[in-house]
């Protein structure tokens, strides 16, 4: 029969929940699950950034993008190299399946 | 090899035009 839960002095006050929402103000993001980059979405910088690595004069293939961007889907991968070439982000190569970077000079 | 290069000019035409 001892008291119990007295522990802490019980009062509280140096909790403040207050400090916890100061975090969320640092990006400049909206929150939308697209995060613009430079106007590219996340999606659009990987691919292009990869892109831009490859250094064969003919490009890198749509075969080595799927592989190294194995959670994307062909279709996707698809849509952003044409977005990104519409862009004039990156042309096509030796035919539509390889690609190379504009701004990779 | 011509069509890359020919490509890459009209690559860079566009990046231009969207970056005006």
């Amino acid at each position: 029969s001892k008291p119990q839960g007295t522990m802490g002095g019980g009062v509280g006050t140096n909790m403040m929940p207050a400090a916890h929402t100061s975090m969320s103000s640092t990006g400049s993001y909206s929150g939308a699950s697209m995060m613009l980059v430079n106007g590219l979405s996340a999606n659009q910088n990987q691919v292009l950034s990869l892109i831009k690595s490859c250094h064969e004069p003919q490009g890198i293939s749509m075969h080595d993008l799927k592989q190294k961007l194995s959670s994307m889907s062909i279709t996707v991968i698809r849509q952003i190299v044409d977005f990104l070439s519409n862009e004039g982000h990156i042309f096509s190569t030796i035919d539509e399946d390889h690609f190379r970077s504009t701004d990779n000079e | 090899l011509e069509r890359i290069s020919n490509n890459k000019k009209a690559a860079l035409k566009r990046l231009a035009a969207n970056q005006a």
